[in-house]
């Protein structure tokens, strides 16, 4: 049974590269559900992750919002900051295809926080440049140029032209 | 489902783009 939870994960996945994403999600809840059944939280974890990038591409951006807040409640519990940090900056990408702007930046903001904890500087440019996006959605461009200079600055510092 | 309005928001096509590629492997 554990071993048939593994190779749905990895049909889930092959689908997913393949681009058939519907496929992928009935192979990914099946992951799941065997998951679920072990009381396994990381591949539960996973699972949640991949359901939640697959429903991006099938257009269901509400739903994929339900999938990454569950990764991100399970990577609280499962003290994973790297995850916690991935979870919060989908979930801002994901609210700004939803056009909720005030949502997309209060995680794109939580993901700043962590990337600053965990001194990554790719991960904190990447926050940045998405605050300043989110905050000119929102019209107040004095706070997305803010962030848009936090965006320059780690750019210069890690010597990323584009 | 929602059409993909947003496509010029830079951040987020570049987000999307490196999705495509990523799984969480067993």
């Amino acid at each position: 049974r554990a071993a048939q939870g593994r190779a749905y994960g990895n049909l889930g996945n092959t689908h997913y590269l393949l681009g058939n994403f519907t496929e992928a999600t009935t192979f990914h809840k099946e992951r799941l559900a065997i998951a679920k059944e072990f009381g396994d939280k990381a591949a539960e974890r996973r699972a949640y992750s991949n359901l939640g990038n697959a429903h991006i591409f099938l257009g269901r951006f509400d739903v994929a919002a339900e999938y990454y807040k569950k990764t991100l409640q399970l990577s609280r519990q499962l003290r994973d900051q790297a995850v916690e940090a991935q979870a919060c900056y989908s979930l801002g990408n994901t609210y700004t295809l939803l056009q909720d702007y005030e949502r997309a930046a209060e995680y794109h903001l939580r993901h700043l926080v962590i990337a600053q904890e965990l001194a990554d500087r790719v991960g904190e440019g990447r926050a940045c440049w998405s605050l300043g996006n989110a905050y000119v959605s929102m019209g107040s461009p004095a706070q997305a140029l803010t962030f848009a200079k936090k965006h320059l600055q780690i750019s210069q510092e890690i010597g990323d032209r584009n | 489902g929602q059409r993909l309005h947003l496509m010029q928001v830079d951040s987020v096509q570049r987000w999307m783009e490196d999705l495509k590629l990523m799984t969480e492997c067993e």
